[in-house]
């Protein structure tokens, strides 16, 4: 498939061309993008290729076919709509985060299993008791899970969220899950970030 | 310097052998990691290398010199204090989280630019007003800074960590920051790993 690297790129991209598109701008050239973003323009034209477009000559790309193409190539222009399990820290965090939605993510639902927060409204979305996570995904077609609950409880919350039809996984948690090959799993490491910076200042500390 | 993703593995080999060792592996061969982790042996002796360790013809590594390898690599056998900065839904969740000592980080103050907040105390870490930075960072010798305040917040805040003699910013904010060459600058981008999966999940729906 498309190189992970490039794919990674495409929101940033994206974020530019809004901005330049609020101001007015028709038409850019992978230079500008470049120079902006601090790419080699021939990286930009490898990466923006990845989602089917083509530069023309001496234009570059029209500025609203180009968000178009990177939102169709990533999703974005469809509201992807999203399930929530385990409302602590990480998740509450996430159902706060309103620019979600300029990346085409949109939680429905949410799901803990402390009868403390079960009924409660957090960041304008509900919380549910974790059994009602199948009629209710089955219902509103739900293909986005994102996994905010404790290690120990994250194989068996990601193994019910494959049996309520959810086909790709938003992992949070620190661990490795097993679930069937067909579905997708996107592991966040917080700590595997962590790891490049403190790696590089151990380095210049030498 | 040494590869990113080889790096970025490092936390996963880290948290294996510390299991390993509790159940008493005195050594390790590269295979038994590489079929724990699903990597391929080769790849596990190449990111292992980066920390200059070595591996012994029959034997493989013995856990506890691995560890401490990579620990001295990624500088997670000294405490990293770090200062974070916005204390709002993932400011706060990265306050609750305690596995960050099991990567060498230690959050020991917070700031905000909100009154109601300052003087509060947050997952046992006290919130100051910003211009206490200054003083406590050059007593405290914060080496790390941790970046949560809004987009709009955050090169003004990241230019105050700076001048505070903070090397090392951990962004959290969307915007890339304009920081002397010095500075170690890692970004955390969700969207990227969100644009990820929305785009395998576009893909396997056409
Ligand atoms: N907080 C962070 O900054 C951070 C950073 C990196 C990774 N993570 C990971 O994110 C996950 C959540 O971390 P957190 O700090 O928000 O934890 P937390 O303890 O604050 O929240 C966990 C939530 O999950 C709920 N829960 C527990 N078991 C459940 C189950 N079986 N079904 C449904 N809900 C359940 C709990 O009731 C709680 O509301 C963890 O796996 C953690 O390792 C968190
Ligand atoms: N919440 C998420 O899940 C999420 C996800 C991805 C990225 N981010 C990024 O993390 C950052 C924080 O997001 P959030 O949802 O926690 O926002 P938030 O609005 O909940 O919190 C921001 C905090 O920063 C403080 N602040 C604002 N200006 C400040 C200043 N000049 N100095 C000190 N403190 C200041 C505010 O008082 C507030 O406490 C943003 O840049 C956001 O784009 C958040």
């Amino acid at each position: 498939g498309a190189p992970l690297p490039s794919i990674r790129r495409l929101p940033q991209y994206l974020q530019l061309l809004r901005q330049m598109q609020t101001k007015g701008r028709i038409a850019v050239s992978c230079t500008h993008l470049a120079d902006d973003l601090g790419f080699t323009s021939t990286q930009v034209r490898k990466d923006l290729a990845v989602t089917g477009i083509i530069g023309k000559p001496k234009v570059g790309y029209i500025t609203e076919e180009l968000i178009a193409s990177i939102e169709n190539f990533l999703g974005w222009n469809n509201y992807s709509d999203a399930f929530l399990v385990g409302v602590g820290n990480m998740g509450n965090a996430l159902l706060g985060y309103d620019d979600f939605r300029l990346h085409g993510l949109n939680i429905v639902a949410a799901f803990d299993a402390n009868p403390e927060k079960i009924g409660k409204n957090v960041h304008n979305c509900e919380i549910f008791a974790l059994d009602k996570m199948y009629e209710l995904a089955e219902r509103m077609h739900i293909q986005i899970g994102i996994l905010t609950v404790p290690a120990a409880a994250a194989q068996s919350v990601a193994s019910e969220m494959v049996l309520a039809g959810i086909r790709a996984i938003w992992n949070f948690s620190p661990i490795a899950l097993e679930v069937p090959d067909s579905i997708i799993v996107e592991n966040v490491r917080l700590y595997s970030s962590l790891a490049v910076l403190t790696s590089r200042l151990a380095n210049t500390n030498k």
